[in-house]
């Protein structure tokens, strides 16, 4: 089992690295383990933001920290990949150039992968290829609509 | 393997059936605060076979079930039922030949759940065991839920470990 | 302590029963203690939004229960207020119409207390009367810079 | 009482001296991801006496100071200082009759911090005591950090009750 941590470890690090400096705009980031011996060793993240100094996980700000976050699960992702990805509501706390590139990101990866993302962000409806919206017209009672993206952006 | 639809009734905020069709490969869900979008992904947690009242975001495992508003009463039973299109045979064993595959959950207020696959009865541990080795299950990193995202770097390195092993 | 604690909690709970339907657009929520004895007793919320019935909090959606929270919040604040509140980010999970109902509810408020809100959220941001920009062009150095709400209306 | 002035120099990102003017009852703060905004209410946390590093996000009370970048070096000092416009004669004690209160703190490379009350030298209690009554303090219900608002209704009733006591 300890050659099967290394070689998950490895290649979760290897995406990770890769992952990072597209959704941040450049920037580096990467795993390490905490101990020697494989069979105890935990894992701690190194995240650098573009012009930044190499910045200890607890220093980074919301938005820098929920786009270190996606990176990890993506690079798990890509690892293991699941038949579907679920998201609710990750892109809350980034700005608009974050978004855009979280957007490119996501795109890049539907190659493969099916994403479902639950989201209030104009920008990110805009990058989905279908919009399938939820109503609560009748109150306490949820129903499906067909969403047409114009009319969502429109009457913003 | 790619998800096509999915089905819910009686499921929280879903008391009339409502399907979900996924007809591409990124689809969006939008909608105001509280109409039923977390609801979705709590679904999905269940027919996968969830079994905490706490992760599903509810009081209580028969609390999934529509328990009213203020002009409807409470309905009986929870339904929710997913369905994939294994055409490319991604599944191995038994159901590497099926072209599609269904999984379903049925609750009634007593609490006792059924499951289905393909519409036959089967365990809660057929369904677990399809999707052993493909990342997906009711706790897995493939489903992200509302205000978790930031826990994934915030955790310390033993937890991260556990976690990135489940993962492999 | 007990007449104090008692007169505190049905200041509290007052503003509370008003504030909330305001933010809410309708409904009504309220306080209730626990126990019988007051100085034991916990203190619980009981909130339902407009059209739906009496839900207890942790079936809330993220946005409904970031709404009860700022509630509380303003609750607390009307008892006791302080010479300024700051909120960070706190309009992130909620939907348009709701970021409206924040902002009538703070730029009510604000006629006796001074806000000091950070946002991403175009709404908000038309809602304040001076904006305080911040940048990061030299890398890892923070400097402030006026800004003009024009500007990032129309950037958006 | 109301807050006319923010000012830093040294404290985390904000290593040149910068100046907030609130010149109105409603200021909004904005900016990209990781820019410094979050900084500014450390800063305001720092300065009314918060002691620990969690609490400002930081692994070490020391690392408050600006920690350098990839074009300059650490700073050998943080200060921070909030003017106040007392005009309306709010705060109690002996500083009811001050027009402006100007509160700050300094802390070197040593840990040492330096507390002053209009640039009078003074005690971290002298700070504190003054806004005792007006709500104001470094944990106060009156500043909301980042994705902590909707711990106040997940809290537990006795935790509630905590909270109420400590803001009357
Ligand atoms: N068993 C149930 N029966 C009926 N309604 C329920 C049940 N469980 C939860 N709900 C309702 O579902 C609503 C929450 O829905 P959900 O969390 O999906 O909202 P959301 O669309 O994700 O909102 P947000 O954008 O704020 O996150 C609550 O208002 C709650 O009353
Ligand atoms: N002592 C320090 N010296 C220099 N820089 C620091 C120090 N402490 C924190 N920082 C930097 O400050 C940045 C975080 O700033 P902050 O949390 O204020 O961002 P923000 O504007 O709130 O962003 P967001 O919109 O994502 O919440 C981090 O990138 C971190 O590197
Ligand atoms: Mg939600
Ligand atoms: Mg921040």
């Amino acid at each position: 089992t300890k050659n099967r941590f290394k070689s998950t470890y490895s290649a979760i690090n290897d995406s990770f690295k890769e992952i990072f400096p597209k959704l941040f705009g450049g920037g580096k980031a990467e795993l390490y383990l905490t101990e020697k011996n494989l069979l105890d060793t935990g894992i701690g993240i190194i995240a650098k933001p573009p012009g930044k100094k190499i910045a200890n996980i607890a220093a980074l700000s919301g938005g820098e920290k929920a786009m270190t976050a996606v990176a990890m699960v993506l690079s798990i992702f890509k690892l293991n990949p699941s038949p579907f990805c679920m998201l609710d509501e990750v892109d809350a706390p980034l700005d608009d150039a974050n978004v855009l590139r979280f957007c490119e990101v996501i795109k890049d990866m539907s190659k493969s992968v099916q994403f479902i993302v639950i989201t209030h962000n104009k920008l990110t409806m805009e990058m989905t290829e279908q919009l399938s919206g939820v109503t609560m017209q009748e109150p306490g009672v949820s129903r499906l609509v067909s969403v047409d993206i114009e009319e969502i952006i429109d009457a913003a | 393997m790619k998800l096509k639809q999915l089905k819910m009734s009686g499921f929280k905020s879903f008391v009339e059936p409502s399907t979900v069709v996924f007809k591409s490969n990124i689809t969006g869900v939008v909608g105001p605060n509280g109409c039923g979008k977390s609801n979705i992904i709590d679904a999905v947690k269940w027919v996968l076979g969830e079994s905490s009242a706490k992760n599903l975001r509810s009081d209580g495992i028969v609390n999934v079930i529509f328990n009213g508003s203020t002009s409807r009463k409470p309905a009986g039973q929870a339904s929710v039922e997913l369905l994939f299109d294994n055409s490319n045979g991604r599944l191995t064993g038994e159901y590497h030949s099926y072209s599609e595959i269904s999984i379903k959950r049925v609750m009634s207020a007593d609490g006792n759940s059924t499951y289905y696959l393909n519409s036959t009865k089967c365990r809660r541990k057929d369904i677990t065991d399809i999707f052993l080795g493909t990342g997906l299950g009711p706790r897995s990193y493939s489903i992200i839920e509302q205000g978790i995202i930031s826990k994934f770097v915030e955790a310390k390195p033993e937890d991260l470990r556990i976690y990135i092993e489940e993962a492999a």
